[in-house]
């Protein structure tokens, strides 16, 4: 299973979110307008958080975010 | 599995509650308006609970919560 | 595999019952008016039911429980 | 594999019957009008009885209990 | 995999018969009119015999028995 | 994997056939007009043979046997 | 995986092929016009030729054998 | 996964090819037409050669060899 | 996973790559015109080319070589 | 699963991100004008980064990137 | 998984990358016009790079490459 990202804006933040216990943030990737994310979940990524204007294209459609 | 949930304002709460015998809040994210998080269902996530307006997209299709 | 419940009153009441030998309640969620819970099938919970107004999406559908 | 069941007058009743060489009633829910119950195939749980009206749900179709 | 059997009358029987090199009848359970079964195959039962007048749910369609 | 056969006349056989090196009739059951029975493919029984007129339903439809 | 074999004369024949690095013929079932014969592929049967007229379905659809 | 082969003439080929660092013919089966074939992949057969007219049916559908 | 190549021509050319480190070429089959091959990928095949005009059947649909 | 990438311009930048605890670039691919790259998911690779134009085609649709 | 390329001019060349830490070129093939490969992701193929003007057939579509 995989996100796809693509920010609308500059400055726009995709946030992994740790697997376990705990939920914390483990990575913070800034995209410029344009740029395009893939991301899987993973053993260390449980969650995804997206601040900013993005496209989120996920198995249950497309999502705007930011808005 | 994974669930998709974009806060329409601000001060929307998900809660992660606990897998096992207990059922307990292990977990608490804040989410602005425009804010998404995207969140799978773990060995320490077996169920979630959300408070406020936001659009939830599950397999069972998209719900709109807190009106 | 994971069920949707949308409260549409004050008091909704969601029961996880064990799974095992002997069938009882061990777990009680209340859901006030607009609160979403989502919630799976687990090592401890082999059934649930639902008390009082509130949308149900299954993968055999959306059914509305109490009236 | 689970079926959902809401009952659609009081004193519905749910049996499980035990799965194994021998086959007997091992727990008997007792469902009100508007209740509903999700239950799954398990370990204990090989085959379940309605006795009374109610609308079941499950990957067959919807079977109105009862008539 | 689990059927689906609704009584039209009363006296239907849902017969279990044996896996194992032996076929034989296991289990005898009198269904009257209206009472549902939803049973599975399992360890012991690889065949199942039904008499009397009923509808029949499966994955290859519903089928009214006893005609 | 099961198939369903309802008998359209009395003394429909239904007789299954060993699974391994060998290929000999283990079981034979007879129906009567408006029995039905399900089975299916076992560690014992690798081939079905209907004799007499029935409806057979499989994953490839449904077939009128006898004719 | 299984096929259905319906004969449409008499003395349609069934033969069963060996799996291995041999490719003999291990049974040959005769088949009455009207009879049915459902078969699967097992750990002795790799392949099966059919000789006469009969109806055939398999996962690919349904052929008419020996025009 | 099986392949369906009907002779659309006398003398139709079908032949097994070998798996393994080598590629050659382990089987040579003659079919006359009317004749049918349902062959599978097996630990001994990696691919298959059809000679002359016949009809071939596979997942990828309906196909007319030897023309 | 198999492939059906349908050699439009003759002299057309199917070849089987290795699996592994080096990519060689280890088994060429000549096909003559109408002549049918069926082949799986498989431990010593991981790509196949095809040279001369034939129908190639994949998952992704029917495509001509050679042209 | 994998992801295809068609360079509308020169300069396409496509870059891996390693999988486990640390988020950081392990190779970038330099794409021009109509080259084409199929990449999967791996060990090594858990998110992928996509600047300047490209057609990126994924199991959520086809996505044009870098406008 | 497989792709199927059909080059539509001379010196296409496909190429395959490395899985691993590192992403090398580990074999390049070169297509003439007509020519189709059809190659796996394998233990050692994680990557895919085509250059020159081709149909690529994949689960996501026909792209052309090259343009
Ligand atoms: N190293 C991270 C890469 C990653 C995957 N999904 C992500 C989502 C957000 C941020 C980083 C990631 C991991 O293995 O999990
Ligand atoms: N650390 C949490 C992350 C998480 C997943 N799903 C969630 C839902 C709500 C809150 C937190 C989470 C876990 O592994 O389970
Ligand atoms: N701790 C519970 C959480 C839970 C899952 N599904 C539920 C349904 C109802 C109540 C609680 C739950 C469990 O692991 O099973
Ligand atoms: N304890 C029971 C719970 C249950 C599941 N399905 C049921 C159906 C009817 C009654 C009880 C149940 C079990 O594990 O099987
Ligand atoms: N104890 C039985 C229950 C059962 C399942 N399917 C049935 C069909 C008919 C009669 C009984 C049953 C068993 O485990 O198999
Ligand atoms: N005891 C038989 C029951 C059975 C299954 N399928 C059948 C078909 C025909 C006759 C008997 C059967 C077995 O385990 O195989
Ligand atoms: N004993 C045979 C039964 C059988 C299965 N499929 C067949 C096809 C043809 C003839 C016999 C068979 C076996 O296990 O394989
Ligand atoms: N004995 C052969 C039978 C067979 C299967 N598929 C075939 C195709 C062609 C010829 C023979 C066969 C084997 O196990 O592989
Ligand atoms: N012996 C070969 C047979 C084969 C399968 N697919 C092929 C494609 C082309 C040439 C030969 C083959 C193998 O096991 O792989
Ligand atoms: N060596 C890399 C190859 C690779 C796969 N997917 C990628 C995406 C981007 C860059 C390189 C790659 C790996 O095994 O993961
Ligand atoms: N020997 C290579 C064959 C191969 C598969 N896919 C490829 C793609 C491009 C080039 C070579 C290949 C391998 O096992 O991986």
């Amino acid at each position: 299973d995989y996100l796809v990202i693509k920010a609308l804006e500059n400055g726009v933040t995709l946030i992994g979110l740790t697997r376990g216990k705990d939920t914390k943030f483990h990575h913070t990737e800034k995209l410029d307008r344009g740029e395009v994310m893939i991301v899987q979940f993973t053993e260390h990524t449980a969650a995804v958080k997206i601040r900013g204007r993005a496209e989120l294209y996920t198995k249950h459609g497309k999502i705007i975010t930011g808005e």
